[in-house]
């Protein structure tokens, strides 16, 4: 399978629908401080089914709505989208068959988060079990966040030990 | 699953020890899972030696030789598992230049042998020149995040002007 | 000693409610000392408010949002208790340029008024042009540091080569 | 007082005499990394007294001594000086009419530190006092070395308390 966009709507500061088109090779992302980088990730990170809002800066899961600005009002949703290619057909059963494979995931106040693949609602395991097998995952050696690195080098021998865990 | 991690630290360490050499252009390192009573001791412990210097536990290294021996670890656990993307959020800032361009050949090399795809979010300028595109991100409306794709030319202006 | 601790708090708070503002360019923040029987509650938290976000935990800010507001704190902590040197280890690299550009206005500013001598440690292109002078570390035989001073034409052209 | 000059002499990767003048204004220090930068910070953080060979990525004091290099023997002792004008008289008794103040520290293998003033022998508390009385010392906030950033941010409250009070 290959990723092929991420879509915003509502996510963090992404208040208006964003799309990344993921491109081959190497996408560079470029800004100032604050301006909603780190967010990209962790937007990528909770759609794959990120399941700490901690891991997301949040104290809870709504955290990651659009919480307003003095112009605009806070929202009630968000949802994010990540389309995967599958024409190699290397997607896990049952979602083998299809040529391109769209995730969403939605939340919404006080309603908690809703997981659909290609239209159809799933639990949140289902979607753990995709990413899973693609050795894609939210916690996964392949999403480095800001800070990682520093907590590798800073981290006590026996933390350092369950990052390698985590990623076997 | 005592047994799985020491398989996977053998396949890690394995991968660990070429991305450095690759990495510092020479010199060694290696993982060691210590033993100990001492529950501040036990664990993973980092060994690194730069060419031409001496082997050392990770922590008395310089901030630019600890960020880049972490960086062949990671890249270690992700070639152990590895994925059709890979996103690496700001880990070039305490690197110098020289650095900087080993670790975006690597990247390239890996996009060579295995169709990965990057996102890489950077201050670097160095970084941004060896992108194959560039998204921008704005908050032109204070709070509002907007996505802007550059194009080529306009990325060679940028790496220009944004001076990390 | 609770007493001077308090003293203290309340001095360095001041300068760091200032400098926020001045390396923001607006926006407001302020320390807290937390009182709390949960040990890892109590302490000393800071919250800031970046120009146009809402007031937050340090923690809940950006990699660089949190970076200039410890640059503020520590700052604050410094003029608080003045001295004629003051030594910075590479504390720009994960700022923008605008932002690094605010914290060398803001050192120059302490230097025109108290004649603090500074030295700053650097990768940032931005950092080095705004410098009196230059001195280049280098180890050109292996294992064995050499400075060099670096004169100010040849500053401007390693602001532009060295690309952070 | 105003500081002038920091000469380093066998004091980590510093095996030959250096010297470094430390003008009025804005002192970069540039270089790639592993030269040796931030070495410097640490010799001076060394000769104001600084008792803790952990503060300078050691186990041991004498891990302050060039350890030599495959061309190069091993050092058996490692100085550090710095030179202080003194023409405003500002610095504390007994040096306060001293024009000029020179610290000097030398370790050698097995004997430990040994600090002079001036060319006089003092101890190590003497020392501690001149900088305690010039606001600056081996803890001073006016010495940030590398890290110290991260850890003002990431450390609990009450580690940062610590670091407040450590500055008071
Ligand atoms: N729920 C939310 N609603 C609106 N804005 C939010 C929300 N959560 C976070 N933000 C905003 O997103 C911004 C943080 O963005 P982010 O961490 O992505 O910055 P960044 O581009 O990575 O910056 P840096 O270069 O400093 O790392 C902050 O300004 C924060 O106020
Ligand atoms: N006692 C010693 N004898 C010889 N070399 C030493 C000694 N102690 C440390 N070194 C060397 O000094 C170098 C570290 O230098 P330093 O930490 O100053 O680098 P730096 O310029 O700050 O780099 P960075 O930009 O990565 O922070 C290492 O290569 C280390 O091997
Ligand atoms: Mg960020
Ligand atoms: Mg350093």
């Amino acid at each position: 399978v290959t990723f092929t966009k991420l879509k915003l709507y509502g996510f963090k500061s992404f208040v208006d629908k964003t799309e990344l088109e993921i491109g081959a090779g190497l996408n560079g992302i470029v800004g100032p401080n604050g301006c909603g980088k780190s967010n990209l990730v962790e937007a990528l990170r909770w759609v794959m089914g990120e399941k700490s809002a901690k891991n997301m800066r949040g104290s809870g899961m709504e955290d990651v709505i659009f919480a307003g600005t003095s112009k605009r009002p806070a929202r009630n949703m968000a949802e994010v989208t990540v389309i995967m290619d599958n024409n190699d057909q290397s997607a896990p059963a049952p979602f083998n068959t299809a040529t391109e494979i769209e995730i969403n995931r939605r939340i919404e106040k006080d309603k908690g988060s809703q997981y659909r693949v290609n239209g159809k609602a799933v639990r949140a395991r289902d979607v753990n079990l995709l990413f899973a097998d693609t050795m894609t995952g939210a916690n996964s050696p392949a999403l480095v966040s800001q800070g990682r690195i520093t907590e590798i080098i800073m981290t006590k021998p026996a933390d350092r030990r369950k990052i390698l865990e985590d990623s076997a | 699953a005592k047994e799985r991690l020491a398989i996977a630290f053998t396949r890690v360490d394995g991968h660990f020890q070429k991305l450095f050499a690759t990495l510092f252009e020479g010199g060694r390192a290696y993982l060691e899972m210590l033993e100990s009573d001492d529950p501040l001791e036990a664990g993973l412990e980092i060994y690194a030696q730069p060419p031409g210097k001496s082997l050392q536990k990770l922590s008395l290294l310089s901030g630019g030789e600890q960020t880049l021996t972490a960086t062949a670890l990671i890249f270690a656990m992700f070639m152990t598992n590895p994925s059709p993307i890979c996103v690496l959020d700001e880990i070039d800032a305490p690197l110098d230049d020289a650095n900087v361009d080993r670790v975006c050949s690597l990247m390239e090399k890996i996009v060579s042998e295995t169709e990965t795809r990057f996102i890489v979010i950077t201050h670097h300028r160095m970084t941004m020149a060896r992108m194959d595109r560039l998204y921008g991100v704005t908050m032109g409306e204070r709070g509002v995040s907007q996505l802007v794709s550059v194009d080529m030319a306009l990325q060679e202006e940028m790496a220009l002007n944004e001076s990390a």
